[in-house]
C-alpha cells in the first residue's frame, strides 16, 4: 500500500520534471550551435525542437547510462535514476521497456562523440516532422550533417565497429520515433490530471505541451 | 484549442547563451 500511495503521489515527478526542463534548456543551446540551424524562420526551429526535444533527451542522457545496472548514473550514486525512479514520475513499462532496450543497444555502438554529437544534430534537423515549412532547406542541412557523419566513420572508426555503423546509427533514429510516440501518449495523460501538469515547470509544458489550459 | 506563442522557447532561441 505504501508502494500505491507512492505511486499515486509521483514522489518523482517534480524531481524528473526539473531534470527534463533542465535537459530541454541544454538541447536549445546544442541546436543553436549547429550549421545552419539559426538560418531557419523561428517557426521551423520552434517545430524543430518541440518535436526532437525528448528524443534528443533520450539520446544524450545514454551518456550517462551504464550497463553494470541498467542505471543513468550522473557521477556518484547520489544521482542514480533506475527504472523505477522513472515509473515514480508517472510513465509505464511500455515506455521504460523499449526506452533501456534502445539504451543498451546505443550504448553498444561504441559511438565515438564525434558520432554521438552528429546523430544528435541530424534528429533534430529532420524535415519530415509535423508543422515544418521549409522542408527542402532543412533536409539540405541534415543531407550536410548525414554525409560529415558517413565520412567520419569511414575516416576514423575502426573496424570491426564501424560496419554498418551509419545503418545502425539511422535505425536508432527509426526507434526514437517510436519512443517519442509513446512518450506523448503517456505524457497527455499525466498533464490531463491538473494535480500532475502543477508540479511539470514552464518549459516542459511549452515544449510537451498543455493539455490543461 | 489555444494560440501556441511558445514565448519561452522563442526567448530561450534569441538570448546569446543558453
Amino acid at each position: 500500500s505504501s508502494m500505491n500511495l507512492e505511486f499515486s503521489q509521483l514522489s518523482m515527478l517534480p524531481h524528473l520534471a526539473d531534470l527534463v526542463s533542465y535537459s530541454i534548456q541544454k538541447v536549445i543551446g546544442f541546436a543553436k550551435m549547429i550549421p545552419g540551424f539559426r538560418d531557419l524562420s523561428a517557426e521551423d526551429q520552434i517545430v524543430l525542437l518541440k518535436s526532437s526535444a525528448i528524443e534528443v533527451i533520450m539520446l544524450r542522457s545514454n551518456q550517462s547510462f551504464t550497463l553494470e545496472d541498467m542505471s543513468w548514473t550522473c557521477g556518484s550514486n547520489d544521482f542514480k535514476y533506475r527504472v523505477s525512479d522513472v515509473t515514480q514520475a508517472g510513465h509505464s513499462m511500455d515506455l521504460l521497456e523499449p526506452l533501456v532496450k534502445f539504451q543498451v543497444g546505443l550504448k553498444k555502438l561504441n559511438l565515438h562523440e564525434e558520432e554521438h554529437v552528429l546523430l544528435m544534430a541530424i534528429c533534430i534537423l529532420s524535415p519530415d516532422r509535423p508543422g515544418v515549412q521549409d522542408t527542402s532547406l532543412v533536409e539540405s542541412l541534415q543531407d550536410k550533417l548525414s554525409e560529415i557523419l558517413q565520412t567520419y566513420i569511414r575516416c576514423r572508426h575502426p573496424p570491426p565497429g564501424s560496419r554498418l555503423l551509419y545503418a545502425k546509427m539511422i535505425q536508432k533514429l527509426a526507434d526514437l520515433r517510436s519512443l517519442n510516440e509513446e512518450h506523448s501518449r503517456q505524457y497527455r495523460c499525466l498533464s490531463f490530471q491538473p494535480e500532475h501538469s502543477m508540479q511539470l515547470t514552464p518549459l516542459v509544458l511549452e515544449v510537451f505541451g498543455n493539455e490543461i489550459s | 484549442k489555444k494560440k501556441e506563442n511558445n514565448a519561452l522557447l522563442r526567448y530561450l532561441l534569441d538570448k546569446d547563451d543558453v
